[in-house]
């Protein structure tokens, strides 16, 4: 099997607590990031139409007009798929774009599709989430089809303003 | 004389009249709240209420895509919609609230898949987000990228803060320190902004660099063609920089530019909280006045900014006033003391081209 994400921390950040090993029937949602065509085409035309001294600049696309673009093709739409049913998992959607798969399945059969990874459960105040402690894999089949596996390892973050917790009389 | 960072002082130091508000029907801005970050419409009408006098604004948000929770109000989310509405005054304001509905989504994932699936979005989006380049994948951060990419496609402008770490700091091996970038503001699609405060807090004075003002250069995307040139320029006619071991000079360099930073008044939870200070502060100030610009060029037929860099790097500063004082932090060790890179004259990574003038910027980007 692939690893797609090799250099992605698997650290557990500073705040979370972790809490269980998720139970084998309790649901996961797996978010499959499609690989798209023409990037180098799209790069091209942001440059393009970013650029004030193009001829192009401001001739934007329209949300279809990317997807037809960028969209996957069918032989990524088809191996991905069929790797999925394969392994039981039908439940899924998709976006305008195309170029992503957002599935639900069970933790074990998600377990089995991405060989490594483990679920369990995290807390942090109020805040819980269920990511995978060690690294997931793909079958070789599908590796060049997806980009990476969302869902499994990165943590919620973000910029938290700082400040006196001082109130106004 | 002012006791803290208000939308008049703000709307003051970056020479906005009354008369700059949005008046284009199909104008928008908006911010993204993750980590069940909310907002109430209660502060948002009492902060106008008390600090919105002297130019016209709306009170209450457009929309709000995803769920609202109940519970108390979150400082992150009400200082976004609070001062985002307060540059760009009068201007439709969307708040994408993205907690994550299921335990195992990522939610700045899903609000990038959200952009995806959504034919009609702001204009303008400010986002406080931030990891640690390190911490990421590669294959991650260049597919977010592409994201990033799509959208400028379709002509929205995505800014991001900067952080609040400065240069940041990661021991390599013992003893042995490197700065520590930060993703997605190290993305070469997105718009940066840093931090600075005044001169003199206490007055509407010049600005200098907020020690916090996250800034430096990228590990993993190569310095792109439109800052090649200003990045060039400053880091052979600085005499001082860090040694070279800290950081990588042909990576992407951030910020872009900056905005006040420091010492907001802020209403949550009913109660105005003074002294909140961080680049969440200046990217939804910074991201009004873009969202203002838009609205001129909508009103002259003109398209929208878009991927603001290539015209931003173009102006070479005009439209924007330098900030040529300070220097942010880094790492504690015995080489670089705590210090990163200074402001210099012209692009710095630390404020950037520097912070806005609104009616040259307007000038500059309607040409």
């Amino acid at each position: 099997s692939v690893h797609l994400e090799p250099d992605q921390s698997v650290r557990v950040p500073d705040g979370w607590r972790h809490v269980e090993r998720v139970d084998g029937s309790e649901d996961v949602i797996l978010t499959f990031a499609l690989k798209q065509q023409r990037v180098d085409k799209l790069k091209n035309l942001v440059d393009q139409v970013s650029d004030p001294r193009s001829q192009q600049y401001g001739h934007y696309l329209s949300l279809a007009e990317l997807s037809d673009l960028v969209g996957p093709s069918e032989e990524t739409l088809g191996t991905v798929r069929n790797w999925l049913e394969k392994h039981g998992i039908w439940d899924c959607l998709t976006v305008l774009t195309g170029d992503f798969l957002q599935c639900r399945t069970q933790a074990r059969n998600a377990e089995k599709l991405l060989p490594g990874a483990q679920f369990h459960r995290y807390v942090k105040g109020d805040l819980s989430v269920v990511r995978s402690g060690t690294p997931y894999s793909v079958s070789p089949q599908v590796a060049p089809h997806i980009d990476f596996v969302g869902g499994l390892h990165r943590f919620p973050s973000h910029r938290k303003v700082l400040n006196s917790t001082a109130a106004a009389g | 004389f002012h006791l803290g960072v208000t939308p008049t002082v703000l709307r003051q130091r970056y020479n906005l009249s009354a008369s700059d508000i949005g008046r284009h029907p199909n104008n928008s801005q908006g911010c993204a709240q993750f980590l069940e970050q909310y907002f109430h419409p209660a502060d948002l009408s009492e902060f106008m209420y008390l600090f919105g006098r002297g130019f016209s604004h709306h009170s209450e948000v457009d929309h709000v895509v995803g769920e609202q929770g109940g519970g108390r109000a979150g400082l992150e989310a009400s200082l976004d919609v609070e001062y985002i509405m307060s540059t760009g005054a009068n201007i439709s304001t969307w708040v994408f609230s993205n907690p994550g509905r299921h335990e195992s989504q990522e939610p700045f994932l899903q609000w990038m898949i959200l952009l995806s699936n959504m034919s009609s979005v702001p204009w303008v989006h400010t986002i406080s987000y931030g990891d640690d380049e390190d911490t990421l994948s590669v294959a991650f951060m260049q597919r977010i990228n592409v994201e990033f990419l799509k959208a400028a496609s379709r002509g929205l402008t995505i800014l991001f803060a900067s952080g609040d770490d400065g240069a940041g700091c990661r021991e390599v091996v013992k003893a042995k320190n490197v700065f520590r970038p930060s993703f997605p503001a190290s993305s070469p699609y997105v718009t940066t902004v840093g931090g600075t405060s005044f001169k003199n807090p206490f007055q509407v004075t010049r600005e200098v660099t907020d020690y916090i003002s996250g800034g430096g250069f990228s590990n993993v995307f190569p310095m792109p063609q439109y800052q090649v040139s200003a990045v060039s320029k400053y880091l052979q006619s600085t005499e001082k920089l860090p040694p070279e071991s800290y950081y990588n000079r042909s990576g992407r360099a951030y910020p872009d530019v900056a905005a006040l930073s420091d010492n907001y008044w802020v209403v949550i939870n009913r109660v105005p909280v003074p002294w909140v200070s961080g680049t969440s502060a200046s990217t939804p100030v910074f991201g009004g006045i873009i969202a203002l610009i838009n609205d001129h060029r909508l009103q002259k037929g003109l398209p929208t900014l878009g991927f603001l860099n290539p015209a931003l790097y173009a102006l070479k500063g005009d439209g924007l006033s330098d900030v040529t004082e300070g220097c942010h932090l880094s790492c504690i060790d015995d080489i670089v003391l705590g210090q990163g890179f200074c402001a210099t004259p012209s692009w710095d990574p630390v404020t950037g081209w520097g912070t806005p003038n609104f009616p040259e910027l307007l000038k500059a980007l309607l040409r």
